[in-house]
Formats: C-alpha cells, sequence, structure tokens
C-alpha cells in the first residue's frame, strides 16, 4: 500500500469526511505549496474544497482538474486523491512538474458533487447527479455535467427531473457548477480545464454539445494522441481519443464546452477505467494502477500546456 | 439503504446500426428502470445495461427476440458492492 505521511491509504476508497481531513493533513505538510480555497457551499450546504498549488504571484496562468462531478463514477475521486498527493510529494524532486509550478497554478477539485458522492456512500451506491429538489417533481437532482450554458438544454439531456441526465431548470441552476463558475471567472487567468470521469477509456476534448470542429481541433487532437501514448505505455490500457460528439454522443451543457467557450483552450475530459467487467464498481486495487497511469497523461497535458503559453 | 439484490450488469458488443436503434429504444422504455452504465453510441464502444432483477427476463426476452447477444458483466450487484463496503469499512478501522 502507498501511504502518505498520516497513513492515508491511496488505494483505497474513502468516505467525504476522510478526504476533508486528508487535506488538511496535506496542506499542513505543504504550507509553502498548498492551500485549500473554499470555493461555496453545496445544495446540502456540504463546503466544496478545491486545492490550490502555487509557488507565489497573483493569478498566475492556472491548470483546473475536477474529479467526481457524477459521483458515482468512484475511480475519478481517488484519483484525484491520489494526484494530489502525487504532485506535492514530486515538487522540487521532479524537474518538469517543479517548473511548471515556478510559473503556473494548479488548482484541483477533488469532490466536485460532494452530496451526490455522500449519498453513494449512505443511501445509493449508483447514484450520478446533485441532491437538489426539482420543484413539481419526486425525483432529485441533475446531472451536473449537463448544466453548464453551452448548449444548454440542447440534444444529449433529458428536460425529465427523474432522468440521470436531466440538465435542470436552468444553466448554472446547481450551486456545485455555479460555484465553479464563479471561480474561474473571478480569476480569469485559466489556460487549461480538465474534468475526470469513469468510465470506459476515453480521453476528449470539444464539443459535445455539437459535431462540429473546433477552430482548435488539430491541436487538441494531437495533445490528446500524445497524452494517451504515455498513459497506455505504462500499463497498455488502451484509449478513445476524440471529440465527446464524435466519439461517444451528443451531450449538451457540458464543462469542457463551457470552458473551451470561455477561451480556456486546453479543455479536456477524461473517462478513466474500467477495461473489464467491473464498470463503476471498480475494485479498490485499480486505484493506484489508474491512478498512476493517468498522472502520464495529465502531466502531459500539463506540460505542453506550460509550453504554449496564450 | 437502497440495495441492488439479483441486478444484473449486462454488456453488448454491438454490431450493427439496427442494434444501435433499437438499444436507444430499450433506452427510451421507463417501466424497466433500466440503467445505462454505457450508452448505445457506435459499434466501437460496449453498451452495459444495469438491469433491476425484477426486468431481468423482460430484457433478456426483448435481446433474444432481436437477435442481440449478450454477457452477464456483474451477476448479482449487490454482491459486489457489499465486498466494496466490507472493503472500504476493514480500511477505516
Amino acid at each position: 500500500r502507498e501511504r502518505g505521511t498520516g497513513g492515508f491509504n491511496f488505494g483505497a476508497y474513502h468516505p467525504l469526511e476522510t478526504i476533508y481531513s486528508w487535506m488538511d493533513t496535506l496542506v499542513a505538510e505543504h504550507p509553502n505549496l498548498i492551500t485549500k480555497v473554499e470555493i461555496g457551499r453545496s445544495y446540502e450546504n456540504r463546503p466544496m474544497f478545491v486545492l490550490k498549488f502555487s509557488t507565489g504571484g497573483n493569478k498566475r496562468p492556472a491548470i483546473w482538474i475536477d474529479t467526481g462531478i457524477h459521483s458515482r463514477e468512484w475511480v475519478s475521486q481517488a484519483t484525484g486523491v491520489w494526484t494530489a498527493n502525487k504532485i506535492a510529494a514530486d515538487y522540487g524532486t521532479d524537474a518538469s512538474l517543479t517548473s511548471l509550478l515556478k510559473t503556473m497554478d494548479i488548482y484541483m477539485l477533488i469532490l466536485a458533487n460532494p452530496d451526490g458522492y455522500v449519498y453513494t456512500h449512505t443511501s445509493d451506491r449508483m447514484w450520478r447527479k446533485t441532491r437538489s429538489r426539482n420543484p413539481g417533481s419526486m425525483c432529485r437532482g441533475v446531472d451536473p455535467n449537463r448544466n453548464w450554458d453551452a448548449g444548454f438544454s440542447g440534444p444529449g439531456a433529458s428536460n425529465k427531473p427523474c432522468s440521470d441526465s436531466y440538465h435542470g431548470p436552468s444553466a448554472h441552476s446547481e450551486v456545485e457548477v455555479k460555484n465553479v463558475v464563479n471561480l474561474i471567472k473571478s480569476h480569469g487567468n485559466f489556460k487549461s480545464f480538465i474534468s475526470v470521469h469513469a468510465y470506459s477509456q476515453l480521453l476528449m476534448y470539444p464539443y459535445g454539445y455539437n459535431c462540429r470542429d473546433v477552430s482548435h481541433q488539430r491541436e487538441l487532437d494531437s495533445i490528446g494522441r500524445a497524452a494517451v501514448q504515455k498513459l497506455t505505455s505504462l500499463y497498455g490500457t488502451r484509449y478513445k481519443v476524440g471529440s465527446i460528439c464524435k466519439i461517444i454522443y451528443q451531450a449538451s451543457g457540458g464543462s469542457i464546452d463551457w470552458s473551451y467557450n470561455l477561451g480556456i483552450k486546453y479543455s479536456f475530459a477524461f473517462e478513466l477505467r474500467d477495461t473489464g467487467r467491473y464498470g463503476f464498481i471498480l475494485p479498490a486495487n485499480q486505484i493506484i494502477p489508474t491512478a498512476s497511469e493517468t498522472w502520464l497523461a495529465l502531466k502531459h497535458i500539463m506540460e505542453y500546456v506550460r509550453d504554449h503559453p496564450y | 439503504e437502497k440495495v441492488f439484490i439479483g441486478d444484473q450488469v449486462i454488456r453488448i458488443n454491438v454490431e450493427s446500426e439496427e442494434q444501435i436503434q433499437l438499444l436507444q429504444a430499450l433506452e427510451r422504455e421507463q417501466d424497466w428502470e433500466l440503467d445505462f452504465w454505457l450508452h448505445p453510441v457506435s459499434t466501437e464502444l460496449p453498451v452495459d445495461i444495469r438491469v433491476p432483477y425484477s426486468s431481468l427476463s423482460a430484457v433478456k426476452d426483448y435481446l433474444s427476440a432481436h437477435n442481440i447477444p449478450f454477457s452477464v458483466m456483474i451477476n448479482n450487484l449487490q454482491e459486489l458492492l457489499d465486498e466494496e463496503k466490507s472493503e472500504m469499512e476493514e480500511n477505516q478501522m
């Protein structure tokens, strides 16, 4: 088992409280690198914490990484935890990462859907959405990756509150989404937006809400293919690369379409493992291998962003 | 807490556009309360469906009637969830 100094087991799934207290340990161990920023509260009033990795400056060019926006995709949150620890552990020893953090900041939102995540631990392991109430309906929750102001309520999202892809009453109606929108807009200098999901081994770029090529399609495609090549080199896990619309389906209201349209060119979405027959119930012994291979792709993207300022 | 005793996750390796359409029709079927883990989008990607125990025979009949081969990826979802939970509890201790 890979352990942080707090005896934390990165090869296991943990409830929200454990992850939040681990965050405090990590911040306390790296006071000159990491701060914990509360970006707002969830619908059920849970704090949403972003880990900010910064070596100084003010509103430096920044990279955004979120995990767990779909609460049942547990390997994504677990990968977020491992990745945050990896960045902290490698800063100062890995020359490439150290040089990146000399000029850029990294913001990580590990539990992007805290209410949904708690609900998967306490009530329904298959829950995907937020836990907001829908007026006039018995069904709760909005798909937080259909709620962004990018082709909102277009094809590939449902207008039925009981659907798992319900887009919500209006764009950014979900406070969990609004909190991120506010942070990104008020900061104003994000250069990359990476959202991590599971499963089916895909690395995607915009658009999802239509199947037109984005103006940077060629560049994003080549970054994606190079990143996936590095990922595959570790354990042979095979990924597909392409736009959301072309590689899976038309999906409106997605986060990386919104970030791309906001001008954050290097916008990507990962769908991590399962490579076998577990789906969302990926065994915990695959967390570290999954996170380790994903890191190679993430690092490639971040290095590219560092070397291609715009 | 919701339990999934007897629920199965079935995997379909789609072979044709016609099968995709038949599966999309299945996706629109509300009564069977199907949970598509992977959606019918292309012959490039498998389709995974969590089928509640009460709908199993109806769904399997539908697939057989339309000559859509499938395999059972998870035989009893609740067993897997129980394993996951006990591992977490052990780790917490």
